[in-house]
């Protein structure tokens, strides 16, 4: 019968020391970003400046999040054409983020999420 | 607070989301073992999530947004930005990195955990049990890691269905032994003035060695721990407390088998019958109540057995039959044979509304076919 | 440039659709 353990170790600290999230970012430093549509990226590389590599993987600068922790509203801005409003919003419940390691069969709790920075209206043009 | 986005261009799908219930919340802050993945089998069945002492069914909600899972990171070419590359908002003081995207969370339901019988052999009181049993070398635990449950429910379930542990095997009692087995013990316990409140199997064990013949005898130590777990509830000090309800049902459904199988028989008679196959001066009381979802009244006065085993799966086939054999039942005495097929959860007699006819009469209930 | 940064915006939201899941769903 196929089962696996679930390392909760990290977040079991986590939770002990009552170092909950109350900012965008977890204390472990991830963030959830939601968009009510497709967030189109290209595939491959380009010969552009927001084209680069971190530890061997290519990746592409999309965007700039601005968030007012206070009203909790968050403007996101992508490419050069389009400005997105929306808000930071607590999670009615929790959700924990799972790594499942494919190679060595096993899985990991990593974190968890209570906030997230959601947009769910149409994009305006950036004027 | 600004922050500059970028995000891989190959997301890493390793990564998902599940809903910390504060059931879920619980158990992970709790000294108990962790949390488990577990399933039947890789191909068809469905994965639950277990913690020491509960069960969740796993069940994926797929949503129409794009979720991205961002993580600060360093970039490895700082580049200086623009002022009118910000669009008025101020300079960015970090950079997080899109590593995944999601497009649904597990959410967990409670269920119940269901052990898993592959292999585990009946014990009938076979002299050289368990012989050559596949299940030969592996322990309770092992049958309780293969099961997709959590432990606590695993040892609960396990003596509901007559587990044991003979000659060092895990295996299940069959109903002659069991029936045999509870026989004995409560014969012994009453000849001894055993408080039927406070069992101990040891003690238990002891005076029904005293009564039964000399040489090898089944009903061993575990089997008689199995009998107390079956029927009766723990005390806080290792012994065991009779239910006295469950055992006159058990007697009861015995009966039924073997006095009213083939045809029906008289209520009354019946009633004599089932009293007359308990131990003599056991003092249980019994109510043919206690036996609904086991017989039916084919004529008004009359009990006749149903075995489980009959009952069609299908819903509908299940009412036609039931029916068939009665045309008119008290809905409390329905109920128990179909509820198992109310797999959403409805309320019963809304369940039992959409196959079948609801009619009032004086202050009973009573359904019959449409 | 022939590449594009875009949000493709959809007008509602749905999450009304749940399944049972199996161990290759899990690993998947």
């Amino acid at each position: 019968m196929p089962s696996v353990a679930i390392s909760t170790s990290q977040v079991r600290a986590l939770l002990l020391s009552e170092n909950r999230q109350t900012n965008v970012t977890t204390p472990m430093g991830n963030m959830m970003l939601e968009i009510q549509g497709d967030l189109e990226i290209p595939e491959t590389s380009h010969a552009d400046d927001r084209f680069s590599s971190h530890e061997g993987v290519d990746i592409v600068k999309f965007g700039l999040l601005h968030v007012n922790m206070e009203t909790k509203s968050a403007t996101l801005f992508i490419g050069k054409k389009q400005r997105l409003l929306g808000s930071v919003v607590k999670l009615d419940t929790p959700l924990g983020l799972l790594k499942f390691n494919h190679k060595s069969g096993t899985v990991e709790m990593q974190d968890i999420f209570s906030y997230k920075v959601i947009f769910k209206n149409r994009p305006l043009p950036i004027m | 607070m600004s922050t500059n986005l970028y995000s891989r261009l190959s997301c890493d799908p390793s990564y998902k989301l599940v809903q910390l219930t504060p059931e879920l919340l619980e158990a992970l802050t709790s000294d108990e073992p962790q949390l488990q993945f577990k399933c039947f089998d890789e191909k068809r069945s469905d994965v639950v999530l277990c913690s020491a002492r509960r069960t969740w069914l796993l069940r994926q909600k797929n949503h129409s947004n794009t979720v991205m899972l961002m993580r600060e990171f360093l970039p490895e070419d700082e580049q200086t930005q623009e002022d009118s590359s910000l669009f008025g908002i101020p300079r960015p003081i970090n950079d997080l990195l899109g590593y995944s995207r999601t497009t649904y969370e597990y959410e967990t339901r409670a269920t119940e955990g269901r052990i898993n019988l592959d292999l585990v052999p009946i014990y009938n009181g076979e002299v050289n049990f368990p012989g050559e049993s596949k299940l030969k070398g592996r322990t309770l635990k092992d049958v309780f890691d293969n099961s997709p449950s959590s432990e606590t429910e695993c040892k609960v379930r396990w003596y509901q269905l007559g587990g044991c542990v003979v000659n060092g095997c895990p295996c299940i009692l069959s109903p002659d032994m069991l029936s045999n087995a509870l026989h004995v013990t409560l014969m012994s316990a009453l000849a001894e003035s055993l408080d039927f409140d406070r069992l101990h199997p040891c003690e238990t064990y002891e005076v029904v060695q005293k009564d039964v013949e000399k040489g090898r005898s089944p009903y061993v130590l575990e089997v008689v721990r199995t009998v107390l777990a079956k029927f009766g509830t723990p005390n806080d000090d290792e012994t065991w407390k009779l239910n006295r309800r469950q055992v006159a049902q058990w007697y009861g459904v015995r009966a039924l088998q073997k006095f009213a199988s083939r045809h029906s028989v008289p209520l009354e008679e019946f009633l004599i019958k089932w009293k007359s196959t308990f131990p003599p001066f056991a003092g249980f009381d019994i109510d043919i109540k206690m036996l609904r979802g086991w017989f039916c009244e084919p004529t008004r006065g009359t009990v006749q057995y149903v075995s489980k085993d009959t009952l069609p799966v299908d819903v509908k086939d299940r009412f036609k039959m039931l029916f068939k054999l009665q045309s008119q039942w008290d809905l409390e005495a329905f109920a128990p044979f179909i509820e198992d097929l109310n797999t959403k959860g409805l309320k019963i007699d809304t369940f039992i509304m959409k196959y079948a006819r609801k009619r009032r009469i004086g202050k009973k209930i009573v359904v019959c076919s449409r | 440039k022939n590449f594009r940064i875009w949000v493709r915006y959809k007008e509602g939201f749905s999450d009304a659709v749940r399944k049972n899941v199996s161990w290759h769903d899990l690993w998947s």
